[in-house]
């Protein structure tokens, strides 16, 4: 499976899905607010993983981000840490986790 | 110059420094904050110097934050990026900052 093949399933299968390093704080951040509101999702940590170069590359070619947390909800991009607070804030991001299942 | 007198030397020579690291969204934070203040401080990303790593070890020995960002003001070890904010919401940042000459 390419990096981007491997990204894609990730993302297809799990209605929420945060791609992750493990010792940065803003993902930390995504990783805390996702479990205040209770969703329940897959946390793949870049730096964890034996392509995960290869991974942030795919995103920033399929996504054009290139930074950590690429969050993804129902198969939909999302963003960063700043959008998905954003999208809390506007009261956008309950009901986006509640169409995909994962609340 | 080993790594530990290199990290003292720049904290005795400098009113503010910040041990950081560039893709780092925490250090940005904090430099945005000193911008923001005024304040004229040192920056050390400590990935792009060639002993990094070391010094990164080194301010965990003298200081026992292992993380970045790594503050120091008036040679005064202040912490990471939640103490400088947490400090200058109870307005003490200002007041240090000036004390070291650097606002
Ligand atoms: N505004 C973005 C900032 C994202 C960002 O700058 N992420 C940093 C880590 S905090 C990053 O990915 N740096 C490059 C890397 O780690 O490969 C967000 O809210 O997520
Ligand atoms: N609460 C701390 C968090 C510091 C932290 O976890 N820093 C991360 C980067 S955001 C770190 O240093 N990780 C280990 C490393 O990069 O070597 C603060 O406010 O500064
Ligand atoms: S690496 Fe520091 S906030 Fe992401």
């Amino acid at each position: 499976m390419t990096a981007m093949e491997k990204v894609k399933e990730l993302v297809e299968s799990n209605g929420l899905v945060v791609f992750s390093k493990t010792w940065c704080s803003y993902c930390i951040r995504v990783r805390d607010l996702f479990n205040e509101i209770g969703a329940k999702g897959k946390f793949v940590q870049l730096d964890e993983e034996e392509d995960g170069e290869d991974m942030q590359f795919a995103l920033l070619e399929w996504t054009g981000q290139r930074t950590v947390p690429n969050v993804f909800i129902g198969g939909e991009h999302v963003g960063g840490c700043d959008d998905t607070v954003r999208k809390h804030r506007r009261e956008e991001l309950i009901p986006m986790l509640e169409s995909a299942g994962v609340l």
